[in-house]
């Protein structure tokens, strides 16, 4: 599965 | 989100609002570095590009649009405005900041989690983000009186960035897949630079003493 990536940050 | 994230993101929007309360109502920009007004500019526009091709929330997308539009106003404010730029401690901001452009973004192509467009330069704009604050450490360092409004900025600045790496922590241990390097490592060299600076800072405010930094 794809890791969640940190792009829902800021 | 957590309240980490919550927390941080509402310090990052502080600090802006305290600089544009400072600029907006009091027409001074004084002790406050347009390089790295400059650079965070271009953080946000490097990062934000993904606001045309992914949607997460529409807190995620106001937030996005209010760091755009205050980053690229300060710094029309600081380079047009007649009044705020008369203020600008234009000698004192010498700091070289297109050199950091460079190896930021070299660094980028080499070490990023996909090669692609917009992944290069999200990456990109977290490595500028880390060393945006140089130029601002310098001036200070170089001011001799430095206000209470731009000594917050910078403190409530590096309070949102030490929030972020609690929120990364908690995120670790919450998500299952929750690993990002890139960002964790250079989020604590962002908030390491920043040491220094609490520590005056926090002595300042103990002691209830103007902010001082050591030349």
């Amino acid at each position: 599965e794809e890791t969640e990536n940190a792009h829902d940050e800021l | 989100m957590n309240i980490f994230r919550l927390a941080g993101d509402m310090t990052h929007l502080a600090s802006v609002l305290v600089l544009l309360l400072k600029i907006h109502t009091i027409k001074s920009c004084a002790g406050v570095s347009l390089k790295t007004q400059e650079l965070y500019a271009i953080v946000f526009a490097t990062r934000y590009l993904d606001i045309f091709t992914s949607f997460y929330s529409i807190y995620n997308t106001l937030m996005k649009l209010v760091f755009l539009g205050s980053s690229f106003s300060i710094v029309l404010y600081m380079k047009y405005h007649k009044t705020v730029h008369r203020s600008y401690d234009r000698e004192q901001d010498t700091f070289r900041h297109w050199f950091l452009v460079l190896p930021c973004l070299l660094l980028a192509l080499l070490i990023h989690e996909k090669f692609t467009f917009l992944e290069v330069l999200w990456t990109f704009s977290l490595y500028l983000e880390a060393v945006a604050i140089l130029p601002q450490l310098v001036l200070l360092q170089r001011t001799r009186n430095i206000d209470n409004l731009t000594g917050q900025y910078v403190f409530l600045l590096g309070g949102y960035r030490g929030l972020y790496i609690l929120n990364w922590i908690y995120r670790y241990f919450t998500e299952p897949h929750f690993v990002h390097w890139i960002t964790w490592i250079s989020g604590l060299v962002q908030t390491l630079l920043y040491a220094d600076f609490f520590f005056y800072y926090s002595q300042s405010w103990k002691n209830n003493k103007k902010l001082q930094l050591p030349a």
